[in-house]
């Protein structure tokens, strides 16, 4: 199983909205997807139609150690994906968990024991809040590589270097193996200055790590959620949709996995 | 002096394009607004031309209450609006402020201190990181009111209710007095079904709450900040300066104050 963190402190940046396309298309590719909820807003979970009623084990309890994963995980509606949910029970994590032993290993700890192993994922993709809390921390502990959605826009391009350094810290201290996955332009808007301008910083500075598939702006994407299914269910020859199975074969060749 | 968290736990909802807009546009109106940046990534201190390399002194320093004010306020090059700065310092205060006595009260005693109150003031618009953690409980505590920016879109308009539930919490706890100043609809595109059906669902079910003025999606807004200024000054006649302007004169009517 090879574990993915979705990660970038910029609020609204398409993290949960890659989280869960690119889980679904990766499971049209047959591969089996864990999906990892690990934001208090739930997101990922309501987006591939985890309702609030049926999360009534978490990933916060699976953190605190004292749940069996089987109980924990859904099976979702989407063939090959399952998630493990979260609800709001999270949000007071920085501080409950702030005194626990090695908090900062709990999710792999969680990732690692028997239950996950043995239900053989080939991807876990974790979904991470926009902070670099205990939580984001955690997800790039677990991880294997991370993968930063980026924003065509200002604010989000800015954030970028905070983001590498504590990247670098994590491998330098908890995770040794942890490396960028990619870097995946999102929410593109081809019309406008600003996005190409984006677009041609991210490649300058970043060279290879950036994909060639780039993800549009495509209100089908936005729709997705309301609905409880990603953008492949309910518009499989949408703008987004296909962007999204673009990105995940390029993923996966990327991974010698295609 | 009044003072206005705007908050949203939802990421990219435009906490700080609302900040740095609201303000220059209250400036505008001869109004002298004092931006407090509660968000380690800074954007709105970046939006509003204080540079990195001029934040010295920032809202940490005035958090743990040994800075005096005159040190770490910047007048930006905007007219009328001035500056509280913030830096990735704070993204750890979550924890190291844990401990402090009367963790939550930080910042209602910075911004009740003599050298603020002097400055004379008419409004303080506090930018909160995409979180309800203890920044966001410090902005909600120092609060008159709270400004909800709600973008039209699922994710956004789902996170309500929990916002609703944490401004309730406060009042019954920490400050009675926080009121909601108002929901505003941010980044709506008036051309699709879902920005469409995200209003009419604000308004069924918070009715004069929501304000008249509604911001539209415009490049130019997310093209300011790249250069440092507000939207009012970068174009003053595109659709998104208008938009904010039109907002500020709600905002000032609904506050006797025009
Ligand atoms: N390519 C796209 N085109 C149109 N809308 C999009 C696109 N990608 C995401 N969205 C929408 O933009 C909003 C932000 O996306 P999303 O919630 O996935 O970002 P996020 O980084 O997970 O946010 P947060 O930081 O709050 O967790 C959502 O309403 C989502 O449906
Ligand atoms: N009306 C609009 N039209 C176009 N772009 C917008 C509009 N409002 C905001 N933006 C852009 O959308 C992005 C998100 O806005 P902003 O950063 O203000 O949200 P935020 O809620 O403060 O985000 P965070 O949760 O990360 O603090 C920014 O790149 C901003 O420039
Ligand atoms: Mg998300
Ligand atoms: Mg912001």
């Amino acid at each position: 199983m090879k574990t993915i963190a979705i990660a970038n402190q910029k609020g609204g940046v398409a993290k949960t909205t890659t989280a869960i396309n690119l889980a679904a298309s990766l499971a049209e590719e047959g591969k089996s997807v864990l999906v990892v909820d690990m934001d208090p807003q739930g997101n990922a979970s309501t987006g591939l139609g985890v309702a609030v009623e049926q999360r009534n084990l978490t990933i916060y309890d699976m953190l605190l150690g004292d749940a069996d994963p089987k109980a924990v995980i859904v099976e979702t509606e989407t063939k090959g994906v399952s998630v493990i949910p979260a609800t709001t029970e999270l949000s007071s994590s920085d501080v409950q968990l702030y005194n626990v032993n090695k908090r900062s290993f709990l999710l792999r700890d969680a990732l690692a024991s028997q239950a996950v192993q043995e239900a053989g994922y080939d991807y876990a993709l974790i979904d991470c809040p926009p902070s670099l809390n205990l939580l984001t921390v955690n997800a790039l502990v677990a991880a294997n590589a991370v993968l930063i959605p980026l924003q065509s826009e200002f604010f989000a391009l800015e954030g970028l270097s905070q983001l590498m350094l504590t990247i670098r810290e994590i491998r330098q201290t908890a995770n040794p193996r942890l490396r960028v996955e990619g870097v995946l332009l999102t929410m593109h808007d081809q019309r406008n200055n600003l996005s190409q301008q984006v677009e041609r910083d991210a490649r300058d500075t970043l060279g290879a790590l950036v994909y060639e598939t780039v993800i549009p702006r495509n209100v089908r994407l936005s729709e997705a959620p309301s609905f409880a299914v990603p953008a492949l269910t309910y518009d499989p020859t949408s703008k987004g949709a296909l962007a999204y199975r673009s990105f995940a074969k390029e993923f996966l060749k990327n991974n010698n996995d295609l």
